[in-house]
């Protein structure tokens, strides 16, 4: 494994986005890892839209919560395409969902896993490096207050309650520490990333890692 | 500045910056987390948890090994 994996230096994660007074980092995490699994693949990073999996995937709640396995199984079984940002933006706020023809769209998910790397989070390096960015369930109640620099104290992992997206790692200086893209804008945390400490499962990072397929 | 309003905001604010003198306390390290005044401060822990972590945690199954997909 390379000392230090930062997908952002390859040109394939979309820019931060805010999610405002909505609880959608659910659908925010899936469609950022869906956005730079294509764009790993060959394909333009294009910004897809967020508003599309609110309003439709039914089995989670829009704004008032849901989960990114519910999201990616519901984007599989109905192997939906999804709309880009553009045609689709987001409103933060839960919508009635807008149908487009079946051909219409840019991407489906074939795909996807579900694991608990906890004790494992080296296998959790290595799943990041062979399948691109990673959606995680993390426990972000002291994220209230943070404003940068490597979380390696507070931050528990057992209650799981907020869904981001891991797109590296940096094993390089004293503290090693898995790179992590939030939804809360850009003027959270470092420029809307937060740095979590590798190792002790810390905020539960590595309890539920979800890796898609398209 | 009189309202009701702005006394439960300043309120939340003072307890987080109270929130913020126990968490760094663990900072030793250059690298280590920083917690101060952000964009959440006037917000209560309750609202904060009410409307930003709204995921729903399901449990996955145990890792066991890098395999191709179905």
């Amino acid at each position: 494994l390379p000392a230090k994996l930062d997908w952002r230096d390859k040109a394939v994660v979309a820019p931060v986005q805010d999610q405002g007074a909505c609880g959608s980092c659910w659908a925010f995490s899936v469609v950022g890892a869906i956005q730079s699994v294509r764009a790993i693949g060959g394909s333009q990073l294009v910004q897809l839209s967020v508003q599309q999996l609110i309003d439709c995937s039914f089995q989670n709640a829009g704004c008032s919560g849901g989960s990114p396995s519910s999201a990616l199984r519901w984007l599989e079984q109905t192997r939906l395409k999804l709309a880009t940002q553009s045609e689709y933006p987001y409103q933060a706020a839960t919508g009635i969902c807008r149908f487009f023809s079946p051909s219409h769209g840019v991407v489906a998910v074939r795909n996807f896993t579900a694991h608990d790397f906890s004790g494992q989070e080296e296998a959790m390096m290595a799943e990041l490096l062979q399948r691109g960015p990673l959606v995680a369930v993390v426990d972000a109640v002291s994220w209230q207050d943070y404003l940068g620099g490597i979380i390696q104290h507070h931050c528990s992992s057992h209650y799981s309650n907020h869904a981001v997206l891991v797109v590296g790692y940096d094993t390089t200086g004293n503290i090693p520490y898995w790179i992590v893209q939030n939804s809360w804008g850009t003027t959270w945390g470092n420029q809307g990333y937060v740095y979590i400490k590798m190792g002790g499962n810390i905020c539960g990072i590595a309890d539920s890692v979800a890796a898609v397929f398209l | 500045e009189d309202s009701e309003e702005f006394e439960r905001r300043y309120f939340y604010f003072q307890n987080a910056t109270k929130r913020h003198v126990s968490l760094n306390s663990f900072s030793s390290e250059l690298q280590s987390a920083q917690y101060g005044i952000n964009q959440f401060s006037d917000l209560s822990q309750e609202e904060f948890r009410d409307v930003y972590l709204r995921a729903v945690f399901h449990r996955a199954p145990p890792f066991s090994g890098l395999t191709a997909p179905k």
